[in-house]
């Protein structure tokens, strides 16, 4: 699941992750 | 009476929700009463939106670079709205995911439970935000700077059209049910702590989690809103409402993603792929 989901996991683990559009 | 744990996670969770969202209830009531010196930009034509693009581009689109701006003027209006959507909930996802870590025992959970929460949570805790920003007549957008009227959201060419007036719908249902921000913070804490999610493998743990919440909200409505007692049954009918409504508002993502020239955003993607 984590590997489905790479950036709703970057988020859940780094707070100052920019996702950029 | 509430007992302390019970207050202090009332507490708690309308500070966390009162740091991780820019835009509340309270806020966008100024916006959309006129009670500020300076009052958004109504959008309710091309010209209008055109002028709000310009001047409120870095509210709508962050920082997109300049290159992808000046191209981005050559798209049709639709694609331009679906793109500032997008933006505005790739950002609410982002302020969500804080939130949820602030809710006490998520950040315990198993990381792939978390994710599952997220997954499914999001859009529901998005909508149940939105009507927050929305009146009958419209809908507050670009932190306060703009106001988008629901006649021209209607009046997109399909399947666009059919993207807000739902939300709109909901929306207006759900504020007339007058939650101020300490509720709707409870409000999402529970739509993203549910313990029926597909997939989930510590569900006791989530239950526990959600079952606190949902205690919590239940005193928080009695002690808040002492003249409504069905406002609590009432609040969890919308749970079932917002679960419908992401269902539909998924279908109709995709429908636009396979038919219209509109890319979606890699998170969007990972949300939406294999959702219902």
């Amino acid at each position: 699941l984590k590997e489905k989901h790479k950036i709703l996991h970057r988020l859940l683990q780094n707070s100052s992750s920019p996702v950029d559009l | 009476s509430q007992k302390p744990d019970t207050k202090s996670l009332v507490r708690q969770m309308h500070e966390a929700y009162l740091k991780h969202f820019h835009m509340n209830k309270a806020k966008a009531r100024v916006f959309l009463t006129g009670k500020t010196s300076t009052p958004p930009f109504v959008i309710h034509d091309m010209d209008t939106l055109q002028h709000a693009e310009r001047k409120l581009h870095t509210q709508l689109l962050g920082n997109v670079a300049s290159g992808d701006a000046s191209s981005l003027q050559e798209r049709e209006v639709e694609a331009r709205l679906f793109l500032f959507c997008q933006y505005a909930s790739v950002e609410t996802v982002t302020e969500l995911t804080e939130f949820a870590k602030a809710v006490p025992g998520f950040a315990a959970l198993d990381l792939n439970d978390q994710v599952t929460l997220l997954k499914y949570g999001v859009y529901e805790a998005l909508f149940a935000l939105l009507a927050s920003c929305m009146n009958k007549d419209g809908l507050l957008v670009a932190r306060g700077g703009g106001f988008i009227t629901r006649e021209f959201l209607k009046s997109l060419r399909k399947p666009f059209s059919d993207m807000m007036e739902p939300k709109f719908q909901f929306a207006m249902r759900f504020n007339a049910l007058e939650l101020d921000d300490s509720d709707l913070a409870l409000f999402v804490a529970a739509i993203i702590c549910c313990g029926d999610r597909p997939g989930l493998s510590d569900v006791s743990h989530i239950e526990r989690i959600q079952e606190s919440i949902i205690h919590a909200l239940r005193l928080q409505l009695l002690s808040n809103h002492p003249d409504n007692a069905l406002l609590f049954p009432k609040l969890l009918q919308k749970l079932a409402d917002l679960r419908q409504l992401v269902t539909e508002h998924a279908e109709l993502v995709q429908e636009i993603n396979k038919t219209e020239d509109a890319s979606l955003h890699p998170l969007l993607q990972e949300i939406y792929r294999d959702m219902y």
